[in-house]
């Protein structure tokens, strides 16, 4: 799963 | 959030203000591709499901409404309200030969095999080849307003900071995301031919007009 780290991202 | 990431969101925003804005002023969509702005509208709607089952930050929810709520509201202008002026004549590019690739590229490599993740993946991949019916679109006329070239320019900008932010964020927190860097890599070169026009030639002229 892509982390939330990039989730974090727009 | 580093200063590249913060100018990225900013100037993403401006483009899609400017957009608005060129539109609502002039009354007309002429030279716009409705095409592209389905598929933006698209993309910002698989990609932000996320607001419906986690929150991340007061400026991560307000910036993600205020794409998706712009995004709409430029298809509806372009669609409805000043659907008269539309070009849809020269707005001639098969989104299908995007959409369908993109979307089993995005079942084929991805994260996780889940319903979310997939249509994020989707979105990432969409996003990248977007902006084709449109630079299709001014090939095919030959010229862009100069306002269009200010959307274009700020828009193309906002993934080359976001390129430059992943770098920083590789080399300061070892972080990266193999799926949104290739995309993001595939869709700042698309736009390199137009900045390069926008910079050369863009200059003092009332239009940009670009060699088929």
């Amino acid at each position: 799963e892509a982390t939330d780290s990039i989730k974090d991202e727009l | 959030m580093n200063i590249f990431r913060l100018t990225g969101d900013l100037s993403h925003l401006a483009a899609i203000i400017i957009l608005l804005l060129k539109i609502w002023k002039t009354r007309s969509c002429a030279g716009i591709s409705g095409k592209s702005q389905i598929l933006f509208a698209l993309v910002f709607t698989s990609r932000y499901l996320d607001l419906l089952t986690s929150f991340i930050s007061l400026y991560n929810t307000t910036m993600k409404v205020i794409y998706i709520g712009c995004a709409y509201a430029t298809v509806y202008l372009i669609y409805a309200k000043f659907k008269a002026t539309y070009d849809g004549n020269h707005d001639t590019f098969r989104v299908e030969f995007l959409v369908v690739p993109v979307g089993g590229l995005a079942f084929l490599v991805n994260h996780d095999f889940s319903p979310l993740e997939i249509l994020w993946t989707f979105s990432i991949y969409l996003e990248s080849v977007a902006i084709l019916p449109q630079l299709f679109m001014i090939s095919k006329t030959g010229e862009a307003e100069t306002i269009t070239t200010h959307y274009l320019f700020f828009l193309g900008l906002y993934r080359a900071l976001y390129l430059i932010n992943w770098i920083w964020r590789f080399y300061f927190e070892g972080f990266f995301d193999m799926i949104a860097i290739v995309a993001g890599v595939v869709q700042t070169i698309l736009y390199c031919d137009f900045f390069y026009l926008y910079v050369t030639k863009g200059e003092g002229r009332s239009q940009l007009s670009i060699p088929t």
